[in-house]
Parts: structure tokens; C-alpha cells; sequence
């Protein structure tokens, strides 16, 4: 899932 | 992680610790903007929100101590050191702020669904969450030195952020434009306050604004 993988900072 | 991002984050803790420490000690609120402070407990409530989406301990462990801390200082200013509040001078008004947020974030999103919408928010809210605190160090004219020191170690982890998406983008090819561009957004927002940081509160002197 490319969403989580972009949300991956804080 | 990069060392931009990690040093970003520890400022963002930094700041968020000098906040709930200087309230606690001094058992007092006075100059610090409520308003700004709620905006941050929504800000970290709605991008949180993807808490069970695991990415490392390290981010979950960051994101409940922002959510926490958060509730903590909101409830030491509007609860606990209420009488210290200094609301007079608080009254920029943030429906200006939050209808927008929310407004740009329908219309401009990763994904229309219900959590990354909130997300969007989230990061377009963060951009000006500040603008009531600054607005009160305006209206005052003044702010102490660790409200200064509060809101530098706060400004810098954006522009923190800024050369670790920089970074990113140069090495893992990885790039999120809301984010970056909000981020810019946020930290060109702190420039004056970083000028006057810089000539003044680090030479020892009160940030004080010309009358």
C-alpha cells in the first residue's frame, strides 16, 4: 500500500 | 531515517518538553496561546489516527507522546493554571484556520477516503497552527525567553524536515508534495520569528518588537 508507505514520518 | 529527520523530530520533542516543563514550573501559562495549543492536540489526533498501521517503535512511541503531550499542555492551560491564562490576548480566530484546513483538504488529497483526508488536514492544519501564538507574541509586543526558545526549537523541526525531504528525494527517490509543500508553507511562516531569534534572544536580549 503505497499510502502507508508515504506516511511513514512523523 | 536520516540524520535531517532525526534531529528534525528531537527538536519537535524538544520544543513540545520546553512547552509542558515551562508551564509546569513556573505554574503558569501567561503568554502562551491556547488556541495554538488546541490546534496542535488536532493536528496530532486526526494524523495519528493511523496508529494501528505500524511503520517502526520509534513512530509509534513518537506519536503518543505528541498525542499525549498535546492533551497534557491543553489541559494544563485550560485546566489546571486556567486563572494564568492570558485569553485576553489570545483571540485570534481559529475558524479562519481550521474550515480552510479542511475545506483544501477535501479538494486536495492522495486519496479520497475518509483517514487520508484526515491526514491531509492534518499537515495543512499543522502549517498554521502557530498563527495564534504568534499573533499573540504580535498583540503583546513581547514573549519570554523560553516561550522563544519553545518556538524555535518548533519552527526549526519543519525546516528540519525540509532538507530531509530534500534528502529523500535525492536518495530513496521518495517525495510527498502535500507535505512538502505545507512544510514550506509552515516554516516560511517562522522567518520573522527566526530573525529576530537570531539578533536578539541569542545575544541575551528580550524578544521584544519595535513599538
Amino acid at each position: 500500500n503505497f499510502l502507508i508507505d508515504l506516511h511513514d514520518e512523523l | 531515517m536520516n540524520i535531517f529527520r532525526l534531529v528534525g523530530d528531537l527538536s519537535h520533542l524538544l520544543a513540545i518538553i520546553i512547552l509542558l516543563l515551562k508551564i509546569w514550573k513556573t505554574r503558569s501559562c501567561a503568554g502562551i496561546s491556547g488556541k495554538s495549543q488546541i490546534l496542535f492536540a488536532i493536528v496530532y489526533t486526526s494524523r495519528y489516527l493511523d496508529l494501528p498501521n505500524f511503520v517502526s517503535m520509534y513512530n509509534t512511541l513518537m506519536k503518543i507522546v505528541f498525542i499525549a503531550a498535546s492533551y497534557a499542555t491543553v489541559y494544563l492551560i485550560y485546566m489546571k493554571f486556567k486563572a494564568t491564562y492570558d485569553h485576553n490576548h489570545d483571540t485570534f480566530r481559529v475558524e479562519f484556520l481550521v474550515l480552510p484546513s479542511f475545506v483544501l483538504a477535501l479538494l486536495i488529497n492522495h486519496d479520497f477516503t475518509v483517514l487520508e483526508v484526515l491526514w491531509t488536514f492534518s499537515i495543512y492544519m499543522e502549517s498554521v497552527a502557530i498563527l495564534p501564538q504568534l499573533f499573540m507574541v504580535s498583540k503583546t509586543g513581547e514573549a519570554e525567553s523560553i516561550t522563544s526558545h519553545y518556538l524555535f526549537a518548533l519552527g526549526s523541526y519543519r525546516a528540519l524536515y525540509i532538507l530531509n525531504w530534500i534528502y529523500r528525494y535525492t536518495t530513496e527517490d521518495h517525495y510527498d508534495l502535500i507535505a512538502i509543500v505545507a512544510g514550506i508553507v509552515q516554516t516560511v511562516l517562522y522567518c520573522d520569528f527566526f530573525y529576530l531569534y537570531i539578533t536578539k534572544v541569542l545575544k541575551g536580549k528580550k524578544l521584544q518588537l519595535p513599538a
